[in-house]
């Protein structure tokens, strides 16, 4: 199963993550 | 065989480097035009078409939905009771799941595998992070960024189109049609269409469809009830549905309307939206704030991880668009060969707005798990019935504006339970 989020957000919104890492509920995706 | 195998000798000659160079213009061309081939219909619609290598057209020639149902059956019998801590600690090992912050632990009330796949955490188990979007779920990150021209990067080179994703229209589209579907007598608006996005200055109507009634002709009104009636919210959009009517799923509230109201204003200061009777038709107006980007992010579930999804912000959930569809199995081996899997496969897009503006979250059903639940959508039925009848890019759609009437939606708080993914 998969989940896609699909948001507008400022163009200074960063994201904390990279491709491939583990995540967990809650866990900092993005800030702006 | 073997005396040619062993004794003939190995003689290299050298390849032009002209044929190398052709080759290599060739299977790049190739890569190209696969990549960007994009088939219409008269109308200039994208159809979307299992496209890929030939164990997944293989794949696809299997009954998916009717081995997810049976997978999802076999799982819900009733273990003994005996065989459940061991059969669940296996089950642990082989997949890496936390026992210890399950709840309850006892593995003995977990009557199967499907409820043991779908538990619990404790609480605090998961801490939610001071961010304005935190993850949904647990699992591996597959991919994020920023859309470009309407489309979402599935793999490296391989992109879906978010209109598909979403079943939204863009200006410069033509209309999206309503399909009345004679067996059904349901209304489901197809929305395959595919134009380059015009920079961030759509309006959010033309992004959610909200226009989608009038400009098809078609009427589906909103099923609309008051605080009296509720209760009856389901029934009413089960019976709404089968004549043709969007549905509002939203679970009813059983609090007076001043305590309502006064908790929907508390929701709104907390979500970072006015608060306002006219948000029904908000959508009609407000636009991209200049200055604003579209982003993505992709999570993958693996197996053993919770199958619980969260709210990632504090936002307000306006409609959802159930998009019956196949179930391949979503893991990255799939990703990487099956182009439009995240289109192809049976999702729930909830679609809505945070204080940024726009922002949608969609679970995607896959093999092991074609049931996705939403606790807040009564009406919602995830894997059943046939794919028959239901062409890939049309949606049945349902609308919350009971649970919220000031915020014309279910509104929720960042890391607030949502519902899950259940096995089969």
């Amino acid at each position: 199963s998969t989940v896609v989020l699909v948001f507008e957000a400022p163009h200074n919104f960063d994201f904390f993550v990279s491709s491939g890492q583990k995540v967990k509920v809650g866990q900092k995706l993005g800030d702006v | 065989l073997v005396d040619a195998w062993q004794n003939t000798p190995t003689k290299w000659y050298p390849l032009p480097i002209a044929a190398g160079a052709l080759l290599l213009v060739v299977l790049q061309y190739r890569k190209k035009s696969i990549a960007r081939e994009v088939v219409v219909n008269e109308d200039g619609q994208e159809i979307i078409r299992l496209k890929g290598p030939w164990h997944v057209h293989v794949i696809g020639a299997l009954p998916l939905r009717n081995l997810s149902r049976v997978w999802g059956y076999l799982n819900s019998l009733e273990l003994p009771v005996w065989l459940r801590p061991v059969g669940f600690r296996v089950y642990a090992r082989i997949f890496g799941c936390d026992l210890e912050e399950i709840d309850p632990q006892d593995l003995t009330q977990y009557a199967s595998l499907g409820e043991f796949f779908y538990r619990k955490l404790k609480d605090g188990a998961r801490p939610i992070a001071d961010a304005v979007l935190v993850s949904p779920a647990d699992g591996r990150v597959l991919h994020f960024g920023v859309i470009k021209n309407g489309r979402i990067e599935q793999v490296k080179g391989s992109t879906y189109s978010l209109d598909a994703l979403l079943g939204v229209a863009r200006p410069g589209s033509p209309a999206p049609a309503a399909v009345e579907f004679p067996n059904q007598k349901m209304a489901e608006v197809n929305h395959r269409h595919f134009a380059e996005i015009n920079g961030i200055e759509y309006s959010l109507q033309d992004l959610l469809g909200t226009s989608t009634p009038s400009s098809s002709g078609t009427s589906t009104p909103t099923v609309e009830t008051s605080s009296s009636d509720r209760d009856g919210a389901a029934q009413t959009g089960a019976s709404a549905k089968k004549h043709g009517e969007r549905v509002d799923a939203s679970v009813p509230r059983d609090q007076s309307t001043t305590e309502a109201v006064a908790q929907d204003v508390s929701m709104a200061t907390e979500v970072g939206l006015r608060p306002t009777a006219a948000r029904r038709d908000s959508f009609t107006s407000v636009r991209t704030k200049p200055g604003n980007e579209t982003f993505f992010v992709v999570i993958y579930l693996a197996p053993g991880d919770y199958h619980r999804f969260h709210s990632p912000a504090a936002w307000v959930v306006e409609r959802r668009r159930h998009f019956v569809g196949d179930l391949f199995s979503v893991s990255p081996w799939m990703a990487k060969r099956l182009e439009n899997l995240f289109v192809l496969n049976e999702r729930v897009a909830l679609l809505g707005r945070w204080k940024h503006g726009f922002f949608s979250m969609v679970p995607v059903g896959a093999t092991n798990v074609g049931s996705i639940k939403v606790n807040f959508d009564q009406a919602l039925r995830t894997n059943v019935g046939s794919r028959r009848g239901h062409p890939v890019g049309t949606f049945t759609e349902a609308v919350y504006s009971a649970a919220s009437p000031i915020l014309n939606g279910q509104p929720l708080i960042k890391g607030e339970e949502m519902g899950g993914f259940c096995l089969g």
